[in-house]
């Protein structure tokens, strides 16, 4: 199912779902 | 996912003229699907027999055209434009639209310097003006962009048709999320455990004390 | 007072023959409604001054206009006349119209354009009517502030299919879609605009000028964690320092977030959202896409 697999690889490259300085100051 | 959604008919309505016609005529729907302005999405069309038998045959360029159109970019394009067909400007524009999802595959922040080499685009306004008008409004990525730091935050990208190989590290990804996410569901679970070890101590320990201190009152009474 | 009536009202339908809207309707303003000397029904009173605020807002006079219809306001709700009525909601919305009170005259047209009937006492109300109507809500929440009130009414345009025939449904969708309009697409809908929706206001801006900038700048504040004024200009097609200007004023009313560092010529769009609460966000959409796989898997029953 082609359809499903660019699905998911469109899923995938939405990981990880945030990444950035300020986010890890946050999160700590 | 709405652009899947968006592209499914279509893929439908090229697969079904691609299934009944002669090499001959394959050109002309392969010309018509790459230049269609909502389809993005091309391995459904290479997969049919009648497609991969233009192998070898003197139409055999529009099957590296469909393949290009379905794993390329704009730059692969132009380094091999010698043996593909001429493209009309709503092909290179489409191909240039891909060229932002594969570079969106390897990248959430996308440098506009690479992307101006890659697109061929010779200012920021310019770059800005197709990211905004072919790419964000069209509905392929969603993103922010950052004039400052000159780059293009990607927060979602349409999946492009699966290169060979591809298969393998795209399970290899959901495997580790799923470990990852399990791992995390079990520390999670370990905490709350933990809580309520911890509460039923604190509940423990300060039923002691209350004791301790009816006692110590009864004693002094 | 019989007599002068009958003249006036004779003089004023000649005007009216003439096109001579606000003297027609200065002629009829000088009858007398509260005479104590004879019986004036309340139907007569609503009627003339219904008539004289048409007449005035045939000159886009809302100010005389608004004077009697504030006049028939206080007949209007014990009357049973439907076609009175309409006209009075009709004025009613011009005037706020006028007044550039965009919001309210829009949900004033788009009440008038779901009129059912479409015969009401001897008057025909026809399609081109009610779909003027609508338009005019439309062109009216466009112009109008941004804000959540407006988000609202354009989401009730948007979804309204009668709006898809209409001329100005592209701008339509691009503003509830909020995408930024080009000047070609706001020379287009800047034709169909009345004299007073382009009038200039104190600050130099024209009604349509302010609202289609705010409108891109909003827009613009989706596209963008920051961007510079030159850019900005280029991208609003407007002068880099009347994109400062109302961008500084929008932050200052909260209706955008944000802040301009004037040394540097950048506005910087803050996004609503914490970074944690980004963060959030994202997982959101990633499980809901998630959920969008396996429903399409199901579907496919894999």
């Amino acid at each position: 199912e082609n359809s499903l697999l660019r699905q998911v690889s469109s899923l995938l490259r939405r990981l990880p779902a945030i990444e950035s300085e300020k986010f890890q100051d946050d999160f700590l | 996912m709405d652009i899947e959604q968006k592209q499914e008919e279509i893929i439908q309505q090229f697969v079904n003229e691609a299934s009944n016609v002669k090499a001959s005529s394959l050109v002309t729907v392969i010309a018509q699907a790459t230049s269609h302005p909502s389809l993005f999405a091309f391995s459904e069309i290479l997969a049919l027999p009648n497609v991969t038998q233009l192998q070898g045959t003197e139409h055999s360029i529009y099957l590296d055209l469909l393949r290009m159109f379905a794993h390329g970019t704009w730059s692969e394009y132009k380094r091999n434009a010698g043996d593909l067909p001429q493209l009309k400007p709503n092909q290179v524009l489409k191909l240039k639209q891909l060229t932002v999802l594969t570079l969106a595959e390897a990248n959430k922040v996308l440098p506009y310097d690479v992307l101006m080499q890659e697109l061929d685009v010779i200012n920021v306004r310019e770059l800005e003006d197709f990211l905004i008008n072919e790419c964000m409004y069209v509905g392929i990525v969603r993103g922010k962009l950052d004039q400052l730091r000159r780059c293009f935050q990607v927060q979602f990208a349409a999946g492009r048709d699966l290169r060979p190989g591809q298969l393998g590290s795209m399970i290899h990804t959901l495997s580790n999320w799923l470990s990852t996410s399990d791992n995390l569901l079990i520390t999670i679970q370990d905490k709350i455990k933990w809580a309520d070890t911890m509460s039923e101590l604190d509940k423990k320990h300060k039923k002691e004390a209350e004791e301790r201190m009816e006692e110590v009152k009864k004693t002094l009474s | 007072e019989e007599q002068v009536l009958v003249i006036r009202e004779k003089l004023a339908d000649l005007y009216e023959s003439e096109q001579l809207w606000s003297k027609a309707a200065q002629m009829l303003s000088g009858i007398d409604l509260d005479s104590g000397m004879r019986v004036i029904d309340d139907k007569f009173r609503l009627t003339k001054c219904v008539q004289i605020a048409r007449l005035y807002l045939e000159d886009d006079d809302a100010v005389n206009a608004e004077a009697f219809i504030n006049k028939a306001s206080f007949m209007v709700s014990n009357s049973q006349h439907e076609v009175l009525n309409l006209q009075y909601k009709v004025c009613y919305a011009r005037i706020l119209d006028l007044k550039r009170k965009f919001l309210e005259a829009a949900l004033r047209y788009y009440d008038i354009s779901q009129i059912e009937k479409r015969q009401i006492g001897d008057e025909v109300i026809d399609e081109d009517a009610l779909e003027q109507a609508l338009a005019a809500a439309v062109t009216c929440t466009i112009l109008a502030a941004a804000g959540p009130q407006r988000s609202r009414v354009l989401a009730t345009l948007y979804k309204d299919e009668r709006c898809s025939r209409l001329k100005i449904y592209p701008i339509l969708q691009k503003v509830y879609l909020e995408r930024i309009l080009r000047k070609p697409e706001i020379d287009t809908f800047s034709e169909e605009l009345k004299a007073h929706q382009k009038a200039l206001l104190p600050d130099n801006f024209t009604v349509l000028d302010r609202a289609m900038i705010e409108h891109n700048l909003l827009s613009a504040s989706k596209l963008y964690t920051n961007i510079s004024f030159d850019e900005l200009g280029t991208l609003l097609g407007i002068e880099p320092h009347k994109a400062e200007k109302i961008a500084s004023r929008m932050i200052c009313e909260d209706r955008m977030r944000g802040s301009i560092d004037q040394v540097e010529a950048v506005i910087h769009f803050e996004d609503d959202n914490e970074e944690l609460q980004q963060w959030d966000q994202q997982i959101f959409g990633l499980c809901q896409a998630l959920n969008d796989v396996l429903d399409s898997m199901a579907k496919k029953g894999l």
